[in-house]
């Protein structure tokens, strides 16, 4: 599992 | 994307639909706190300022804009338009009181200290809470027109169903994101009690009324 680095989600 | 999202970021458009609707069609922003409205700007232009160097998706851009320009909007007829029937003797919450802890939060649990990711934070924290002056109001004249409440009940079903699609993508892209996930459950936490008087009283036909 690696932490999201790029915020995608609104 | 997956459906969750989806449905969570329509809802989301929903509601401000719903609370544009209200202004417009009562010709008054009675019962909304422009605390909680300003509060909004504030986290979607801290946010979205990456719309200026982070290409995602038309999708996301085109929401982007929509919720920065719909919030500015919501600004405009609250301070101008239907100015008078707005009360700010019952729309007395601190937002200091938000705003403060965001930034010291932000400053010490980031990602990375680096200016555009410590506003994405600071968004995400203050976001968590700038339904409070909302809630608060309604605590205090303890009742709601009922589309003001179809309002709050979109607006939390949004958060909520981010909740699943955390726990979705955790399984299929293998990632998580525990700023998000631990904000958007307080966030989530805050509607409860709303929730609850909702689904109990407004669905079943009745007026939004707090126990006195």
């Amino acid at each position: 599992t690696e932490r999201r680095k790029g915020h995608d989600e609104l | 994307m997956n459906l969750f999202r989806l449905l969570g970021d329509l809802s989301h458009l929903a509601s401000i639909f719903i609370l544009i609707h209200k202004i417009q069609t009562t010709r008054s922003c009675r019962g909304i706190s422009f605390q909680t409205q300003a509060l909004y700007v504030t986290v979607f232009v801290a946010r979205y300022i990456d719309l200026f160097f982070r290409w995602i998706s038309l999708y996301n851009f085109f929401m982007k804009i929509f919720f920065i320009a719909s919030s500015v909007y919501i600004l405009y007829l609250m301070k101008y338009r239907y100015r008078p029937t707005h009360d700010p003797s019952i729309d007395t919450f601190k937002v200091e009181y938000l705003v403060g802890p965001a930034v010291v939060l932000s400053l010490i649990f980031n990602y990375k200290f680096e200016f555009t990711e410590i506003l994405w934070t600071f968004s995400i924290y203050l976001e968590a809470v700038a339904i409070l002056p909302q809630l608060f109001m309604l605590q205090r004249t303890g009742e709601a027109e009922t589309i003001t409440t179809h309002y709050l009940a979109a607006l939390g079903a949004y958060r909520a169903l981010y909740i699943p699609n955390w726990i979705y993508r955790y399984f299929t892209e293998d990632v998580v994101d525990p700023i998000a996930i631990v904000a958007g459950l307080v966030q989530t936490g805050l509607y409860l009690d709303f929730f609850y008087v909702y689904f109990t009283k407004v669905l079943q036909g009745q007026k939004f009324e707090l126990p006195a």
